[in-house]
């Protein structure tokens, strides 16, 4: 019988075998853990969102969303860790604990599965989702500029050549809309992390424009405090802003659509590396830079839990 | 699986923003040949791209002749393809 015990968390997995072991996960965990289908992608692959809960109804949320960018391998197995570390933690850790009694967390581990198994079968480097219309010669969109907030802003570019081609209307992406359909109808989600990598950031919005967002001292120091708690485990260094003073100006992008959505602690990171692999991660980077990013993630949950709005 | 034999991905720090909007134009000089892996933001942040093996001369006699320095972050790409790929396969024996 295969269980997620058998499954090697150090190691980077195919598309059937992360959703293997997402079914496995949720029966093995079914006190705590379920398994969500909140739409199709555009080749009709089931695009799945793990849920943690304890129980209640309509809790206050956070969601966490990795793969978005299909050849980001290490934020899919990042995501694998920390689902597992969720459900390890339950019942002893303090913060995990007190989140789980107080609100429900979703997990969206391959948010781009059409893109994702793309890498696995043709081309390792390939960023966007696959989606193709008649007349245009290229493939695929960049999930991160389809969203409706600066859709088709600077930073976003209007050829479907392009890496960064925001397609051809706000969430004309299936597997954008299916979670703008999903938070929308869940209605009280309080925190939104996408990850991303890699650059060894943790950014938030806005990146449509130089504006900084009416929260921005806040997010400024609960940044801090979360590349400050990353720093400690293996002595990363992440730099940390907004989107668009700390990087670059970049339109349509998840954080700001879910800022201007009323979820205010809406974070991007990108991980590792620090500039040797780029995309080619080690499979033995794996655990340390989950484990680190855990304790980031954990002060935004526990600051997101303490300061209810 | 496309092959990236010989393609390297090349580390480019930009001085200036001038530097910058150079880098910026090669995705228009070159389209869908210059993959980058961080894009030009910022004189602070590096650039880091890939350039397919058919492209090298070219790429570098352009970052050479406008003064851009740069260096080699990944000599060949497929050589890490196949280590993750033999790794993953370990992986799926044990």
């Amino acid at each position: 019988e295969r269980s997620t015990s058998s499954f090697s968390y150090s190691s980077y997995h195919t598309l059937e075998e992360i959703y293997t072991w997402i079914d496995n996960f949720a029966t093995e965990h079914s006190d705590i853990a379920s398994k969500i289908r909140i739409g199709y992608s555009f080749e009709n692959r089931s695009i799945l969102v793990l849920k943690f809960s304890t129980g209640g109804s309509q809790r206050p949320a956070i969601w966490i969303d990795t793969g978005i960018h299909a050849r980001e391998w290490i934020t899919h197995a990042t995501g694998i860790w920390t689902a597992r570390k969720i459900v390890n933690e339950y019942g002893k850790d303090r913060i995990v604990t007190n989140v789980l009694n107080a609100m429900d967390i979703f997990m969206e581990i391959v948010s781009n599965p059409d893109g994702f198994a793309f890498t696995h079968s043709m081309n390792r480097l390939w960023r966007k989702n696959k989606s193709s219309r008649p007349g245009i010669f290229c493939i695929g969109v960049d999930l991160n500029r389809n969203w409706k907030s600066g859709f088709g802003g600077n930073g976003s570019n209007n050829s479907p050549c392009s890496e960064t081609y925001h397609g051809p209307s706000p969430q004309s992406e299936p597997e954008v809309a299916a979670i703008v359909d999903f938070i929308t109808a869940h209605g009280n989600i309080k925190a939104l992390i996408s990850i991303h990598s890699y650059s060894q950031m943790l950014m938030y919005p806005y990146g449509h424009t130089l504006e900084p967002v009416s929260d921005q001292e806040e997010l400024y120091s609960l940044a801090k405090n979360a590349v400050q708690a990353l720093y400690e485990v293996h002595g990363m260094e992440y730099i940390f802003g907004s989107i668009s003073t700390t990087l670059y100006v970049a339109s349509g992008i998840t954080v700001d659509w879910a800022y201007d959505s009323g979820i205010k602690y809406s974070f991007s990171f990108e991980l590792r590396d620090t500039g040797r692999y780029g995309f080619l991660l080690p499979a033995a980077q794996i655990v340390p830079t989950a484990q680190e990013t855990w304790l980031a993630i954990q002060t935004i949950m526990e600051h997101t839990l303490n300061h209810p709005y | 699986q496309m092959n990236f034999t010989g393609d390297q991905v090349l580390r480019v720090l930009a001085k200036n923003e001038k530097q910058l909007s150079l880098l910026r134009d090669l995705e228009g000089l070159k389209p869908q040949k210059v993959d980058f892996w961080r894009g030009p933001a910022r004189p602070s942040l590096p650039v880091d791209m890939r350039v397919p093996f058919s492209e090298l001369k070219d790429i570098k006699a352009y970052l050479e002749s406008h003064g851009l320095a740069y260096s080699i972050m990944i000599k060949d790409i497929q050589v890490l393809l196949d280590e993750e790929r033999e790794a993953m396969a370990k992986s799926r024996r044990l």
